[in-house]
Order: C-alpha cells, then structure tokens, then sequence
C-alpha cells in the first residue's frame, strides 16, 4: 500500500490509490469474465476534468518564479493528459466490443497513469511548499548571522524588530506543516527544534544586551561574547536541523517500525 | 466488475479536481 508523506496528498490519493489496486486485481482475475458496461459518460467525466486542471496547471507553470516547479509540472501534467486519452480509446472500444481485452488494458494503464501523474503533481508542488518554508528559514538564518554587529543599544532594537516578525512566520510555517506530516518522528523532530529555538530566542537577545553592556564597560568581554556566539550557534543548528527535517519525504524502515 | 470501473471513473474524475482545487489554493 503506498505510503504518503502529507495528509493533503494522503487524503486525495489514497481512496483512488485503493480502488486502482482492487480493479487491477479484479481485472487479472476476470481476464476472459463479463462484458463492461458503456462508460462513455465516466470517461467524459474524467476527461473535462483532466482538461481544466491541465489548463489550471500550465496557468501556474507559466506564473511560477519556482524554477523546479516550472520544471517538474509539466511532465506530470503530460502523463495525466495521455492517460486520460486511454480512457477515451478504452470507452470507445468498448462500446464497440463490450468484451474487449485491449480496452480492459487501456483502462487499468488509464486509471494507474492518471494516479501517478496526479500524485507526481501534488508532489511538485508539496516539494515548492516546503522551498518555500526552507526560504523563511534561511531568512532566520541570515539575521541570526549578522548578530555580531550588533554593538549598540539602538542596533539590538532594530535587530530585535527585524527579526521578530521572521521568527514568527517560520514557527507559523513549520508548525502547520508539522501537523500536516503523517510521519510521526519528522513531526517529533520538527516540533523539538522548534521548540529550542522558541527557548533560545530570549536567551539570544540578553546575551547580546550583556554583550553591549561589557563592551561599553570593558569588562566580561570575551565570556559575554562567547555566550552569545554560542547561543547563536545554537539556533543556527536547530534551524539547519529544521530544514533538513522538511525536506525528508522518504521513510527509515526502521523508524516506521 | 461492471459497477466498480464506473466508481473508479468517479472517483479519479473527483481526485483530479481536488488535485486542482490544491493547485489553485495554493498557488493564491
């Protein structure tokens, strides 16, 4: 049974992931079995369907600035057109010949390249999501690099001002798509680091004001320097930590187990 | 046999516009 990483992508593919595997089956078994019914009206269905997310999905390749989007979607988008036009030829043999093998054929290829293109294209964009939070991240990462300038009071205002609002909006990130994971240990892992870096947060800002103040009276110095550095170092990890941890997609067997 | 292709048909044609109702959501 197929394994997805997200509870979007979970509950849109599996049911059909499902019912795909159960037809194939039937289909091996029913090789030579009953005539199929006329499943014009289906199909029909299926290719209107095909054909706005199609458009609806070069609509986004075209305005994407994501240049691995651009890249990945339209070979998933071509997989679920051509599969949608081997429904078209299996409904249209079949009217002809309601016990056609090849039509059987042309549907379970159909129904699988259907389910692989769909599932190809919530990847892409599920991996363009986590780009986008692996962004946020890095813009953390950027001010947390520039603390060791900050030598005055009116620097360590500017520094906190700035950087509140990006901390704010990568723990939003990270926390909803922590609870989109259906991987329990990224999701552990993920809350974990988030967690220290919450914590660390206030130790950071009065390290460095314990900085600002030995540097004007010319005492404690080195020790306030290296406290900050180290928490520094710190949160820079856990951050680092945290974007490795978004873009794991596969599973450790044994973690599973 | 007969009513299972027709559910599956359904269910694809409903699985592809979620996939698009994704898409559109996300890319807004």
């Amino acid at each position: 049974m197929p394994v997805f990483h997200t509870k979007t992508i979970e509950s849109i593919l599996e049911p059909v992931a499902q019912q795909v595997s159960r037809l194939v089956i039937l289909h091996e078994e029913a090789e030579d079995g009953n005539a199929m019914p006329d499943l014009a009206v289906p199909v029909r269905a299926v290719k209107a369907a095909v054909d706005n997310l199609v458009r609806v999905g070069y609509e986004t390749v075209n305005s994407s600035d994501d240049q691995i989007l651009k890249q990945d979607m339209p070979p998933a988008l071509t997989r679920v057109e051509e599969s949608s036009l081997l429904l078209l030829d299996a409904s249209d043999l079949l009217r002809a010949d309601p016990y056609s093998g090849p039509a059987r054929k042309k549907l379970i290829e159909g129904s699988r390249g259907i389910l692989q293109g769909t599932s190809a294209l919530l990847l892409a964009f599920d991996e363009s999501e986590v780009r986008k939070i692996v962004r946020v991240c890095k813009n953390v990462l950027e001010y947390l690099a520039i603390t060791e300038v900050v030598d005055r009071m009116e620097d360590l205002v500017t520094f906190v001002k700035n950087l509140s609002p990006v901390l704010t909006r990568m723990t939003k990130n990270v926390d909803a798509r922590e609870k989109e994971l259906t991987h329990q240990v990224h999701r552990d892992m993920l809350l974990r680091s988030l967690e220290q870096v919450k914590n660390l947060t206030p130790v950071l800002i009065s390290g460095i004001k314990i900085f600002i103040t030995a540097k004007q009276s010319g005492q404690g110095l080195v020790e306030a320097q290296n406290n900050r550095d180290y928490t520094v170092r710190k949160m820079s990890d856990e951050i680092h930590e945290i974007i490795r941890v978004l873009q794991l997609t596969t599973y450790d067997e044994e973690e599973w187990d | 046999l007969r009513v299972g292709w027709e559910q599956l048909l359904t269910a694809v044609a409903r699985n592809i516009n979620e996939v698009e109702n994704q898409i559109l959501t996300r890319d807004s």
